[in-house]
């Protein structure tokens, strides 16, 4: 259980906060507008009034207690994110992680102190882009630069086939690694399992060789 | 290759739109702000500045012809988005996914017609928590509502066991289906493996098994 400050309490971070709560650990908030420490004082241990980029606010908030501070502060203040992204890394708080609006915004971020940057509309925005050029593409997980790992629902074509006969590695250059039903998911299929047209097979391969699968009636 | 249309063209919808087209689809954006149109013109198929509220306006965009429309106005104007996803549902438009602000917005969505909905700034504010609650959770990908797939880094006090003297499925109730090295990423890997401290495991199993496994030191 470990302690976690997030400074800017717009909808972003509010979540992050809401999420850290949820997950046992202590959270302050500081955000300069009363509406947004109102929503969250009752859920959060502590909800501070402050302008963060004022510096004498900022040292009596004792933000080097925590361990690791998200700067949440969002298109309102490029400026300010910057600034309090600064005062942190001055401060000595080993873990910042600081929202970015965009590409050049996050790497001021990082020259100034940013250990880590998001950037919440990009990511799901991508996501999207990706789950949608692909149908069948449930879901995915990059391994590393030329890995994937996705949940593809089955083909059409593939039902009532099993693993062994559709000799999927070589064919497709992936491996089946589990199996979604609606009984449950099963790990390391058997090669002699049927596919039924509504299972949603978890692969491993390249980033092209999911594609196809995924691209397959 | 399919039609997309993004309503809406702010940074999430952008990076929609961009995505899109990056995988070789052709896109229509819509837009208000001449500002957000100039941003894409040279990058999408079509830019068009529009009050997409507006229903003579938006009746001249034959928005029909399109198989899918991403809403992406935001808090901007939860009137708009909400207005444009009930004109998009009487167009027709056989799928419709809207952004929204907050879990009312997005009942109110799904109920004038929406047939999905995201909220970029809660869905990535939940998966930082996350992250961050377990330093060990590289990333994770939810297979149903009681099986996790994650990529969590091996535990210290695994370097040098190999998987059948740990009973990793026994003693922890997960199932390692890959292991990801420097080398690149093994399927299904040999019970005899030995673990390296900088391996990063790939493991199906509960919520909690998973996070009995991501904090252990
Ligand atoms: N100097 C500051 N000190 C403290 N809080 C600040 C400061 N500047 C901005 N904030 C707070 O940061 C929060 C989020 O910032 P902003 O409104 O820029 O983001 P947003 O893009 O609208 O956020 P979201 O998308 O997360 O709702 C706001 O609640 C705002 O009050
Ligand atoms: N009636 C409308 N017709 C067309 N476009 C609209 C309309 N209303 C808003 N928009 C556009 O939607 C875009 C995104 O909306 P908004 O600014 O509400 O979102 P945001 O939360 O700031 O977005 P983001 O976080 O994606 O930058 C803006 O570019 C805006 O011009």
């Amino acid at each position: 259980q470990r302690e976690y400050a997030v400074v800017g309490a717009g909808r972003f971070g509010k979540f992050v906060a809401l999420g850290l709560v949820r997950q046992g650990h202590s959270v302050m908030v500081v955000d300069n507008d009363p509406m947004a420490i109102e929503a969250l004082a009752g859920d959060v241990d502590a909800a501070i009034r402050a302008d963060a980029t004022d510096e004498r606010a900022f040292r009596e908030l004792r933000l080097d207690r925590f361990g690791c501070v998200i700067v949440g502060i969002g298109a309102e203040s490029m400026q300010a994110s910057i600034l309090v992204t600064a005062l942190l890394k001055q401060q000595g708080v080993p873990r910042i992680i600081s929202r970015a609006i965009s590409t050049l915004h996050g790497r001021v971020l990082r020259a100034v102190g940013a250990d880590e940057v998001v950037n919440p509309e990009r990511e799901m925005g991508e996501r999207l882009a990706a789950r949608l050029s692909q149908p069948n593409l449930v879901d995915q997980l990059p391994l590393d630069d030329d890995t994937l790992l996705a949940e593809i629902g089955c083909p059409e074509v593939w039902h009532g086939k099993t693993l062994v006969s559709l000799d999927v590695r070589k064919r497709f250059g992936v491996s089946v690694v589990a199996l979604r039903r609606n009984d449950g998911v099963t790990t390391n299929p058997e090669p002699s399992e049927a596919l039924r047209s509504d299972d949603v097979l978890v692969v491993v391969g390249t980033k092209d060789a999911v594609r196809r699968i995924g691209s397959l009636a």
